[in-house]
């Protein structure tokens, strides 16, 4: 939860002036992928390792309060506009931002881990291993990349070069799988688009 | 960043991308 008491206060408090009850979803949320991630994570290194990964659980939780709270901020003075319910409604909003936040932890902490009872299967943490832990779509996870970076200044020349990987690779493979949300937009911009000019002859 | 490549363009935010504008 968030470093100080202090801080958490204000992210709450601040929540709440956007337009919303953070104890009831956002806290809820936070607890039930604690659950998946570590669960995945023991599943994934061995038992013998549940300890660490609940620590890096925590690590990426301080850093998505941090960083939804400085991204509200700079929401409210982009767009002057104080009430951000829909977004801090957005399920998908939130466990896209927890999964970048817990990517820069995994990516930090290293990428590979031996089984903890010395098996020599090592599992590979890295990108896009978080995507599989919460089921989340790479292009969501896409979406919330940059605006990350935007308002994290404590990430290194190294974090920030490894995010923009996992852009590219997302924009190059990960986003075009079959039940990638990208179909859907290019679907509506295309209905758009349609509506703007004539239909196309059906000869061409 | 310097050398990371913004490509949001201007009124283009996080709000926008989650369709919350």
């Amino acid at each position: 939860l968030p470093q100080t008491p202090v801080r958490g206060t204000n992210l709450i408090k601040s929540l709440k002036c956007f337009g919303m009850n953070p104890e009831d979803s956002i806290l809820k949320r936070v607890e039930s992928l604690g659950h998946i991630f570590k669960k995945k994570f023991a599943e994934a290194v061995g038992q013998g390792c549940a300890e660490i990964g609940s620590q890096r659980y925590q690590l990426g939780v301080r850093l998505y309060y941090r960083v939804m709270e400085s991204m509200l901020k700079s929401e409210e003075e982009r767009l002057s506009v104080h009430n951000f319910s829909k977004l801090l409604n957005d399920n998908i909003f939130h466990t896209s931002l927890l999964a970048c936040a817990l990517e820069i932890v995994m990516a930090t902490y290293g990428r590979t881990a031996s089984q903890s009872d010395g098996t020599s299967a090592e599992t590979d943490l890295s990108f896009p291993w978080i995507l599989n832990v919460f089921d989340l779509k790479a292009f969501d996870f896409y979406k919330v990349i940059e605006s990350f970076i935007k308002v994290e200044p404590s990430l290194t020349r190294d974090m920030i070069k490894h995010l923009e990987r996992c852009e590219h690779r997302i924009m190059e493979s990960l986003a075009w799988q079959s039940d990638s949300p990208l179909f859907d937009l290019i679907k509506q911009s295309k209905e758009r688009e349609g509506q703007t000019d004539q239909p196309e002859p059906t000869s061409t | 960043p310097q050398d990371y490549h913004f490509g949001l363009e201007e009124g283009e935010g996080i709000s926008e991308l989650f369709d919350c504008d």
